[in-house]
């Protein structure tokens, strides 16, 4: 199972539609403070099932929606899909056989978000399972946030601990 | 349950131990679990010996220094159960270029032992050219993010003062 | 007590609305005090409306836009009680160039307004450049430091790795 | 009252005494990963009447003791002395008419801190009461430790009004 591409619209600063292939290797995200770099890596932990609003700097989920500039208006929706080669067959059966799987990710103002795994609607469990079973959950410990480095050197000891639980 | 996090943590710990010995030649660290017997309750510990230096947990060590060894605790876990995704948000940024040097060798052994493709948000202009490609983000417009693809020269172009 | 704890969040919250709209042209921020009518059991909360954009609270920016804000509320406090030294261990370090600039240029003015002497710990070419003078701290044999004078190059040189 | 020198032996790294002038203006201080920068601001602080060991990255305050390395021995003392120019006369008149202030603070193994103005012993409280007047005691606001401004970012809202009360 290997992660190919993000795609992303209307996620954060991200209001235009984007899509990033993600190729082997190192890929590095530079740009000035405030251009979107971590909105980047957000997209991909929310398409992936995270829950928590506050871990994306939101104080509700519906906060990682395009919120507005003085040039355009607020966005109703905001979308992001994680396209993943399954030519290993790797991923988890009930995916079925196919060599590409696209997990998308929708949310609606006052209306939460859904969920689909090539098109068909699923429900938020499936994804963050087909995720976890291949040990990338949203907090994968692999996935590190701005600032985490220094919140797991100050934190106590059985917070730390956590780190260890989300990979055995 | 239980079982399943002792043996968890006895790789980590290795995976640990060997990082923050090529990391800090001739130094010498490793984990603990401690406050209670039981793995679910306890707390981890780093105990940390920088060489030269007595043994100490890792508050005693300067910024560099315990951002540094976390990174490489998070390397050890990962290393435990490799993710088909590695992501790391400025990590380097409280690195010294002798330091910057180091994390970019460590990512680039876990690039070699696993097939995991890495994405690396930064600012510093050591660890951009260690990259296998670059990414740029622009607001060209206020408020709202594109993405390009750029070279090491239009990268640091862009993170130079405006 | 009370009156005074008022009286010293009006004066830092001028200092603060002013700072942030030189660092940030064209935005607005400021300071409340909430969850109690006593000031002295209330929160600080940090409203900002970066420039082309809505009201929100400080964590909705991102690192370095968060840092370079609560430096300037660290010099809004500082501003309403200047004390006879005033040292920054690393606070430029998420801060991109653009930021930086502006950071110097902010610390100038304190400068310029205070008796102040300054201390400034920092890894960054940029803010080394507009120091007064430079200390270098070293070294030469494991685990003893020794501080001496250098000049820009010689500074560049010792962060540079080795 | 200016502060103009500080002197240091035996304080964390710095076994091999050191002294350094504070002059007018913005000093900057350099060099690479843990050669001893925030143990510099630490021995200024330390001196001024810190009474928090963990505020210092120390378990007890005898750990800024420098406790040796490979080719060193421990030592059993530690001093730091900040010189400051009174000839403001805007000291505490406590203190007489002295135009320099010699502020020195010594801890020795198993014996604690004692603290001297001009050579004279005194109380911690007098040399904290002394900071405290010219508002800049060891918790001063003015003095950013590494890693203060994400604590400050990241404080509930309560404990980022301390920070005012410090300064009121
Ligand atoms: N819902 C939203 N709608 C529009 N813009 C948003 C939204 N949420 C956040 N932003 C904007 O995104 C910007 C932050 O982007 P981000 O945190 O990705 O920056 P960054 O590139 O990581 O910067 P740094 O280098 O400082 O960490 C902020 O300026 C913020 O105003
Ligand atoms: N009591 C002590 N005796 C001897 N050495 C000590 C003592 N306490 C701390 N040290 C050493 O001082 C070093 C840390 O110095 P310091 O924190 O000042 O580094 P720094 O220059 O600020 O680095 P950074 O740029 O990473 O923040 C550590 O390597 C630590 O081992
Ligand atoms: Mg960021
Ligand atoms: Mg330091």
């Amino acid at each position: 199972m290997r992660f190919v591409r993000l795609r992303i619209a209307g996620f954060k600063s991200f209001v235009n539609p984007v899509e990033a292939p993600i190729d082997e290797g190192v890929t590095g995200i530079v740009g000035p403070n405030g251009c979107g770099k971590s909105n980047f890596l957000e997209a991909l932990r929310w398409v992936m099932g995270a829950t928590s609003a506050k871990a994306m700097r939101a104080g509700g989920m519906e906060d990682v929606i395009f919120s507005g500039t003085t040039e355009r208006p607020a966005r109703n929706h905001a979308e992001v899909t994680l396209v993943i080669d399954n030519s290993d067959g790797l991923a988890p059966s009930r995916l079925g056989r196919d060599t590409v799987i696209e997990v998308s990710r929708r949310i609606t103002r006052g209306q939460g978000s859904t969920y689909r795994i090539n098109g068909r609607e699923t429900r938020a469990r499936d994804v963050q399972l087909l995720f976890a079973d291949a040990s990338s959950g949203a907090n994968s410990p692999a996935l590190v946030r701005q600032g985490q480095i220094n919140e797991l050197i100050a934190a106590k000891p059985e917070n730390r601990r956590r780190v260890l639980e989300e990979a055995a | 349950g239980r079982a399943r996090l002792r043996e968890a943590f006895e790789v980590i710990d290795g995976h640990f131990r060997n990082l923050f010995q090529t990391l800090f030649e001739g130094g010498e660290a490793h984990l603990a679990l401690v406050d209670s017997e039981d793995p679910l309750e306890a707390g981890l510990e780093i105990n940390v010996s920088p060489p030269g230096k007595k043994l100490g947990s890792l508050s005693l060590m300067s910024g560099g220094e315990q951002a540094l060894t976390a990174t490489a605790l998070i390397f050890a876990v990962f290393l435990s159960n490799p993710a088909p995704l590695c992501a790391l948000d400025e990590v380097d940024a409280p690195l010294d270029d002798a330091n910057v040097d180091r994390f970019c060798r460590m990512l680039a052994e876990m690039r070699r032992l696993t097939d995991t493709r890495f994405v690396v948000i930064t600012h510093n202009p050591v660890t951009m050219s260690r990259m296998d490609r670059l990414y740029g983000v622009t607001m060209a417009e206020r408020g709202v993010s594109q993405i390009v693809s750029v070279d090491l020269q239009e990268a640091e172009r862009m993170i130079a003062a405006e």
